[in-house]
């Protein structure tokens, strides 16, 4: 899960609440720089929620999902015996590697 | 998938390892030794590389190794098989006869037990089969679905006289062994208690059932019971495809198997296994002959199913393995291949080495794609103490095989061991190797691995890092014997205490590019290894021809 921190964009090195930036910059300038960086943080934001949901939900694409309900069973498990093949575990580990 | 091709694949077929000239292959079925021949039938599917239309092949041999293919012992012929002739059990009459019980699917695919027997006993190569007329001689009871009704086993004789077998299944999730009596192999009493039951194991399929000295490592008729014998059971789990055993206690009177440590029951995931590589759908026999209970594994394909269609062929058996009792520890099974595997081995050469840590060193022997390796380590005494003798050094309660990243990954006193099926660049490489941890109270613990995960560049092959713990008694070398034979490794660690069967598919390391090496890729420990190589002869495993008849016997 990436960390906020990481997303700050490094130019804010200062703490952006402390006073002294307070007294050095006119009213009208002062409001424009908050609503950039405003725009920005909620843009990262949105970005980390994303990758939080792709991560937490296996990466599974409607497609995928659609892979799974169709997964056709082989000769042998149909006619009663223990499956034969490999390829379900290439299905399965090509979920894994959507992850 | 990788561009196959036919020089790549060709080289895949094995030398002397038991595989049809061509099709799918799987179960082992009715094993014996009769009139001077070893019989071995096997599921077949006589049409194509997969699973399908199962018939019985049959081959024969005098010595387990040098098989000669026979015509199809049966096939589907009769409504209570028609979809497939399964795996069956042979058992030995009180007059010496013999009468065999399988599994037909029916043109319904419902799994019936149906009764066989030789239609010539006079007949050495036991060349044609008669069903009973009465078949099928047991459905699915009340209870059992008519798809989880299979795989016979071989029939014991009870206390009272009657011939007892048992059959797997499963109720919902937990895997059954249902118990029949019988007079005739005709007529059937079902038990109204199960020989034995573990809860989420799923189907118990090809179940095996048989006794183990306690105090001698020879084999017994599947009949013996008595207070210096143990029993095992082992079932192949339907979902898993592992086979997995257990030693327990078999009590005739009401026809029930008491495990001896139940936290590793049959079929529970940490339980024992014969093999912790390719390994299913495995039967034993007793051959009588000399005095031994023989093993027999199915061992499938690690490949695509195009990839079989396209060499035309699919699967071999194990090398047969001799099975017994661990009497050292008497909580384990040891394997090991069939003396007579030795009658394949031409030259040979010896090697005494030290490899520092992190050394990898080229075993100069030639053309190394079909190989015979047995080999002893030893750890410099001062390695271990640095490790053993230090608590601050914690032990590592982490370590397993198929989780701990494989042969690259270094720790204080392992990986040691071979890479097989090399090629000089190490680009593919199978890892056969030991990997020693400080365990609980600053013990020893060994484990026995081997690493097929860089075996080949090609994508379509399923490349997992098998193995598990070994046990090493004290003032025991660590030893290991490997079988190459192309694209089969198998791998006996201490004894055959620990088993590890792989395929592998290389795509560079074949024909003379085929290499061995020793490596050290521990980072404290430097190890002395003591082993002989030899390179194997073919089986040359052909299809039976009058001249054969002749052959003389292996003893």
């Amino acid at each position: 899960m990436a960390s906020s921190e990481s997303l700050l964009p490094v130019s804010s090195q200062q703490d952006p609440l402390s006073d002294s930036r307070c007294d050095s910059i006119p009213e009208s300038r002062k409001r424009r720089p908050i609503k950039v960086h405003l725009a920005v943080y909620s843009g990262f934001l949105l970005i980390a929620l994303y990758v939080t949901l792709i991560i937490t939900h296996g990466g599974s694409s409607p497609k995928n999902d659609v892979n799974d309900d169709t997964t056709v069973e082989s000769r042998a498990r149909l006619a009663g015996v223990s499956e034969k093949n490999n390829e379900h575990i290439w299905k399965l580990s090509n979920d894994l590697k959507g992850e | 998938a990788f561009a196959w091709n036919n020089t790549v694949l060709s080289w895949q077929r094995t030398a002397f390892h038991f595989q049809p000239e061509k099709n799918w292959m799987n179960d082992p079925n009715g094993p014996l030794f009769y009139k001077g021949w070893y019989h071995f039938f096997y599921q077949y599917n006589p049409n194509a590389a997969v699973w399908g239309d199962i018939v019985w092949g049959h081959a024969v041999s005098k010595d387990l190794i040098h098989w000669l293919y026979l015509p199809f012992a049966m096939v589907p012929d009769q409504w209570y098989d028609a979809n497939g002739v399964w795996t069956g059990s042979a058992t030995f009459l009180d007059d010496g006869s013999i009468v065999m019980l399988y599994t037909g699917s029916t043109d319904k695919f419902e799994q019936v037990q149906n009764l066989a027997y030789p239609e010539d006993p006079k007949d050495p190569l036991l060349l044609k089969w008669t069903k009973y007329s009465g078949n099928p001689v047991l459905v699915a009871p009340p209870g059992i679905g008519v798809k989880d009704f299979r795989d016979p086993t071989t029939a014991w004789k009870t206390s009272d006289g009657k011939w007892r077998i048992t059959i797997g299944s499963k109720i919902n999730r937990t895997g059954v062994s249902i118990i029949y009596d019988t007079t005739d192999f005709k007529t059937y009493e079902k038990h109204d208690t199960l020989l034995h039951q573990v809860p989420n194991t799923g189907m118990w399929e090809c179940i095996d059932f048989y006794p183990v000295s306690k105090t001698k490592d020879k084999g017994l008729d599947t009949s013996v019971n008595g207070p210096d014998v143990k029993h095992i059971i082992k079932a192949s789990m339907d979902d898993t495809r592992i086979d997995h055993y257990a030693i327990g206690t078999y009590h005739d009177s009401n026809a029930t198997w008491v495990p001896d440590n139940p936290s590793i029951d049959v079929g529970i995931s940490t339980g024992l296994r014969y093999d912790y590589g390719k390994f299913y759908a495995s039967k034993t026999f007793y051959d009588q002959h000399k005095g031994r209970r023989i093993l027999w594994g199915w061992i499938g394909e690690s490949d695509s199913e195009a990839a079989d269609v396209q060499k035309g062929w699919s699967s071999v058996q194990g090398i047969p393995r001799t099975v017994a009792l661990d009497t050292k520890t008497g909580k384990n099974l040891v394997q090991w291949p069939v003396k007579e595997i030795e009658s394949l081995r031409l030259r040979r050469k010896k090697f005494h080495m030290k490899v520092e840590p992190g050394t990898v060193v080229p075993v100069d022997l030639g053309p190394a794609a079909q190989l015979d390796i047995e080999a002893e380590f030893k750890i410099k005494k001062d390695d271990l103490e640095v490790v053993f003798g230090d608590d601050s050094v914690e032990d590592d309660k982490e370590f397993s095989c198929e989780t701990s990243g494989g042969a690259t990954v270094r720790g204080a006193l392992g990986p040691f061991g071979f890479s097989v099926l090399a090629d000089q660049s190490l680009s593919e490489q199978t890892p056969v190797y030991f990997y020693v941890t400080k365990g609980k109270d600053s013990k020893l613990k060994t484990f026995f691995c081997t690493d097929t995960s860089r075996s080949t560049i090609a994508n379509d092959v399923v490349k997992p890092v098998y193995g598990s713990f070994v046990p090493v008694l004290k003032g025991e070398k660590l030893t290991m014997r490997i079988l190459v034979d192309h694209s089969i490794v198998e791998g006996f660690g201490q004894g055959g205490r620990t088993c590890i069967t792989s395929r592998v598919y290389p795509t560079k390391a074949i024909y003379g590019a085929t290499k061995l090496f020793l490596f050290n890729n521990a980072i404290d420990a430097t190890i002395t290894a003591s082993f002989k190589v030899w390179q194997m002869n073919s089986a040359f495993i052909r299809p039976f021809s009058a001249d054969d008849l002749g052959v003389p016997s292996s003893t």
